[in-house]
């Protein structure tokens, strides 16, 4: 038997509605869908064979497909790169970008790193402080500067100290802002062009909806990005974010963020993303 | 993007004859996929869209008005039907709680609805009850000292309780009293208690979920879970100076049974504007 395109319209409505209901962004999965229905029709099928378990296996790879794209692994990547190894987060207001400094600085530390903290986020009311916190708690150094300061400069102290002290990571915090913001992404080029970060790790949360596509797609377009972290997934969220900001950026997520908590960092994998969307 | 082509749909309505159900239905879709993609419960859709579909088919556009436009009609009279009115905000004594998911905008709209009660005339106080986050504590405080309203905290308290309680004495002279609380989630057991018990110890007037208009289809669990917990008074919608259209609002006003109040168009502390429903469907829609 042939698949034909009438016996898939059902299946294919079906697992799109699967895939909304777990966020993937309407874009994303449409693009998913579109590019599966072209590959399936024509295919042959056994008669016992149901179109739509067809339908659902070939969407699992095709979703593994996207959300593997690129994917290294992060601590190779520390242990091999050249020291001191510059990474700036970035990501709209509120999605979880300073804890993740802290997250990741502390797992840099577990395994052996040296960690300075550039406190980028100049702007916020208790931002200095927030991070100056963590620093404590962790024991690593924070470079700051006064509040309203530039942003770039913070961060370029903070990799001249990692020079002069012989240090492995910079982690950078950035302030949030909205894609839609002219100045604040001229400011966040601004930070690129100065400091040069090794690696720039776009923060967006689990629970976001269609947007993830949207400022994923912008972010990347203005600055580029190299890799994501996925926060709140411990919120219940099926996830479907990760797969959004995957086929838009064609980068990896690189961890998920389950909980508050230093220790709440994962190492992202595929397969359990994709059996949480459609297991 | 979806905004063309609900206007695209729109478009050949104007040109059409007559309504047919083809012609409806391809209107339908094109509004499912608008609100789909305005993160609007997937269940919420279909229902309003198949009430929309019984609408366009059965009802004769009124004397004088085009197909189109009583299309366009029945579109808008669904979806703010559905959202409800703004909210009535008394302009009195009160006391307003603050809660939501993490980094859903509940510090800042602390500061801002104070800063609405301020230029009311009204004397609006702030307690930071969030003992969980670093620098929480140092947000609020910068926040009303900049716009000049008084703040009660207690840095190194570990008892939320306590310090609401310490707080609203501290601050009886003031008219309006809100206070900001830690991001929680509802599968976070122990902090849906401590809110339970922070709402006991206050007994506010009013009780507002803070809302990320980016929440995707989490937002009727999550809205669900607050209000079961406290009975949830009233919506805010923050960060609606993005590209996020809010769609998980409606399932907040369908799960807590309250109209959305304000919403949150920027970064400062002036960001903060009454709810019109209206525009904000018309946002939704694109
Ligand atoms: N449950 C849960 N909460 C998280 C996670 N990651 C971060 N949070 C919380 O989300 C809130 C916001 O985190 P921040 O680190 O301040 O976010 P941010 O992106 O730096 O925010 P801005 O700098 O204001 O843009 C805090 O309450 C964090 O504790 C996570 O993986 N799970
Ligand atoms: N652009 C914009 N940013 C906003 C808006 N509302 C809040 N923010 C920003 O979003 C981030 C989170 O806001 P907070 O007020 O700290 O959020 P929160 O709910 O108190 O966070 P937690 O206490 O960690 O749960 C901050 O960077 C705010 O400045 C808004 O309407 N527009
Ligand atoms: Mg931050
Ligand atoms: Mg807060």
């Amino acid at each position: 038997l042939v698949i034909d395109e009438g016996s898939l319209e059902k299946p294919l409505w079906d697992l799109e509605i699967a895939l909304l209901e777990s966020d993937v962004a309407m874009p994303a999965a449409e693009e998913i869908l579109k590019s599966l229905k072209e590959e399936l029709i024509g295919e042959r099928r056994k008669f016992t064979a149901k179109t739509h378990k067809i339908a659902e296996e070939a969407l699992r790879n095709a979703l593994l497909k996207v959300v593997s794209s690129g994917q290294f692994d992060f601590d190779t990547f520390i242990r091999d790169a050249a020291k001191p190894v510059k990474i700036l987060f970035v990501g709209v207001n509120g999605t979880g970008k300073t804890t993740c400094i802290a997250k990741v600085a502390y797992r840099l530390r577990e395994r052996g790193h040296s960690v300075v903290l550039a406190s980028g986020d100049t702007f916020r009311a208790g931002a200095e402080e927030q991070i100056d916190a963590h620093a404590e708690r962790l024991g690593v150094k924070l470079i700051k500067h006064q509040q309203g300061a530039d942003p770039a400069a913070v961060i370029y102290d903070a990799v001249q100290h990692a020079n002069a002290r012989k240090l492995d990571v910079v982690l950078a915090d950035t302030a949030g802002r909205f894609h839609t913001s002219v100045n604040l992404m001229e400011q966040l080029k601004k930070i690129c062009r100065v400091n040069k970060p090794d690696l720039i790790i776009f923060v967006d949360e689990a629970i976001a909806g269609n947007d993830a596509v949207e400022r994923a797609k912008q972010f990347n377009e203005a600055i580029g990005i190299g890799g994501s972290i996925l926060t709140k997934i411990d919120a219940d969220a099926k996830g479907g974010a990760a797969i959004s900001i995957a086929h838009v950026t064609g980068k990896p997520i690189l961890f998920v963020g389950t909980g508050q908590e230093y220790g709440d960092l994962e190492p992202f994998k595929p397969e359990w993303l994709v059996e949480k969307l459609i297991g | 993007g979806l905004g063309a082509s609900l206007k695209d749909t729109m478009a050949k309505i104007a040109n059409a004859r007559r309504i047919d159900r083809e012609l409806v239905d391809e209107v339908v879709k094109s509004i499912q996929r608008a609100m789909l993609q305005a993160d609007v419960n997937v269940k919420l859709v279909m229902n309003i869209s198949n009430k929309i579909r019984e609408r366009a088919l059965k009802e004769k556009p009124p004397e004088g008005m085009s197909s189109r436009e009583h299309v366009i009609r029945i579109v808008y009279q669904e979806l703010t039907g559905f959202v409800g009115k703004s909210a009535d905000i008394q302009l009195g004594r009160q006391r307003i709680l603050m809660v939501g998911l993490q980094g859903s905008g509940k510090t800042l709209s602390t500061a801002r609805l104070a800063r609405y009660f301020q230029r009311k005339g009204l004397k609006p106080a702030v307690i930071a009850a969030d003992i969980y986050r670093p620098g929480a504590y140092d947000q609020l405080k910068q926040l009303s000292e900049r716009a000049n309203f008084s703040f009660y905290g207690e840095r190194d308290s570990k008892n939320a309780v306590k310090i609401v309680k310490n707080g609203l004495a501290e601050l009886e002279q003031n008219d309006v009293i809100i206070i900001d609380t830690a991001g929680r989630h509802s599968l976070e057991k122990d902090l849906i208690r401590e809110m339970k018990d922070i709402n006991r110890a206050v007994d506010p007037d009013h009780r507002f979920l803070i809302m990320d208009a980016a929440i995707g289809q989490q937002a009727s669990e999550q809205a669900r879970a607050f209000h079961d917990a406290v009975s949830i008074t009233g919506v805010i919608i923050s960060k609606l100076d993005g590209t996020a259209k809010g769609g998980g609002a409606l399932s907040a006003v369908a799960e807590t049974g309250s109209p959305i109040a304000f919403i949150g168009t920027g970064e400062t502390i002036e960001d903060f504007e009454q709810f019109e429903p209206d525009r904000f469907i018309s946002r939704l829609l694109g």
